[in-house]
């Protein structure tokens, strides 16, 4: 189904940032990205801190997945 | 509402994370 399809893909994305497989993803993770995707430092570290709903620092695959689906279908559908 | 236009401007930069991510995977080789 679509939802499994788009589960699929944010294992696969969460993978790319979790480069370790540690399970989350840090801020310096997040900069890792910085040579691999058209984006700066700066709006790496906003996409960080946009879906790090809680602030603590570390990005789980439930917040990383909610981002990804507000992005896929929009606010308020998770 | 100045909450409004934050989330607005995330959502320029969260789009263009993904759509960078799914480029990526989906991209020229």
């Amino acid at each position: 189904s679509d939802c499994s399809a788009v589960l699929e893909k944010t294992r696969e994305f969460f993978q790319i940032c979790d480069i370790e497989g540690k399970g989350f993803i840090t801020r310096r993770d997040m900069q890792r990205l910085n040579g691999e995707l058209p984006l700066s430092a700066e709006e790496l570290e906003n996409v960080f801190d946009t879906l790090d709903t809680d602030g603590n620092g570390y990005l789980t695959l439930e917040e990383f997945s909610s981002g990804f689906s507000e992005f896929m279908f929009g606010p308020g559908v998770v | 509402d100045p909450n409004m236009k934050g989330a607005a401007a995330n959502e320029g930069v969260l789009a263009n994370f993904f759509n960078s991510l799914l480029s990526k995977k989906t991209g020229a080789p």
